[in-house]
């Protein structure tokens, strides 16, 4: 058993969840912000059999299309921060996916 | 040390915690959504030393009643789309577990 | 490659997070509740190459100050309950680290 944490865009994660949910895998969904952004984003919680890892990395690939994007990283510090916000382009889409190792799976 | 990742139903997550804390064991809750249901449930971390992994399964166990329910699943199209949503009948509250091996347990 | 799974308190998160940036870590940040004191922290999940472990729990223990305060734990019963509310001192901040073993990354 094999739990894969996959990081994705939130705009990807109703495609993603329909595709998964017709495969007949099961998804847990939470809300998450990335830290380089502050943006939200989405973290899935997928518990897979071993020989279904690659089947779900394809479809999150295929799912989670990578794009370009200007973004303005926001400020963390107060009004005595010198901190000056500057646009940048960053690649955003795409997944970041850990799988992980299961070594007890219990369905109650 | 292992973490347990557990998602349950949000009703079962009070006497769940309620007794994990009178055992003292250390919980940290997380807002989570079902990929099928697309309605709210609750995942908890629980990080455990290896000889108290069967202690809180049974106690996941004993307090995440299963039960069935007539649910309608949430259609996650737009108005173009031709989904007709039926309700059907699934078993809900019960628990999902993930037990994970710790490689390194750090309290700072 | 390894994912470090770290809940700390709201108020370390960006001082953290921020010296994570600037090491060029990739950091997702969740909101999370403490089982024992029912209020908000924060789970962070950090990625990293087996041979940044070290630098990374360095960091987190220099950025999350451990504390004392005084809390009453907030009861979970309704109106028949009859658990009595009383103020305890507990060591807050500080944070709890997970480091576990990724079987397989990939950035999609
Ligand atoms: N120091 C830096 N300088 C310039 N550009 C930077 C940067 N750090 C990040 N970026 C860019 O900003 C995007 C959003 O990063 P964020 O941390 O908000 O959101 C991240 C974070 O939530 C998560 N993530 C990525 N790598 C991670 C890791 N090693 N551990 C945990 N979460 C990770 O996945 C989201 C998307 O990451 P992705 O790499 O696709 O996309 C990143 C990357 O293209
Ligand atoms: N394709 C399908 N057709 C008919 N009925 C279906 C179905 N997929 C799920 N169900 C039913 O709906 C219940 C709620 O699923 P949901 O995905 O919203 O919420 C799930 C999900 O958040 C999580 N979960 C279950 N299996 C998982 C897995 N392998 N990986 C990650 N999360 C999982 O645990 C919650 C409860 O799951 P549980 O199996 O007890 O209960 C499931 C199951 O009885
Ligand atoms: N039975 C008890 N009697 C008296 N005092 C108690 C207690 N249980 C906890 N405390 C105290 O209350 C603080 C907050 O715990 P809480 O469960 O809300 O919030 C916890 C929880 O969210 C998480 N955590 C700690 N150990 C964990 C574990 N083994 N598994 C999962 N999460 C854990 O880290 C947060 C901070 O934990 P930390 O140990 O630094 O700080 C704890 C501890 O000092």
């Amino acid at each position: 058993m094999k739990l894969i944490i996959s990081i994705i865009q939130d705009k990807d994660a109703p495609r993603l969840i329909e595709e998964l949910m017709e495969k007949n895998f099961g998804v847990t969904k939470m809300a998450s912000t990335g830290g380089f952004l502050k943006s939200g984003n989405t973290t899935l919680l997928i518990g897979v059999d071993d020989n279904q890892v690659d089947e779900v990395v394809d479809i999150i690939d295929e799912k989670c299309r990578s794009r370009k994007q200007m973004v303005t990283p926001l400020p963390m510090g107060g009004p005595g921060d010198s901190y000056v916000p500057y646009p940048i382009e960053v690649k955003v889409g795409g997944a970041t996916i850990f799988v992980i190792n299961v070594d007890r799976f219990e369905k109650i």
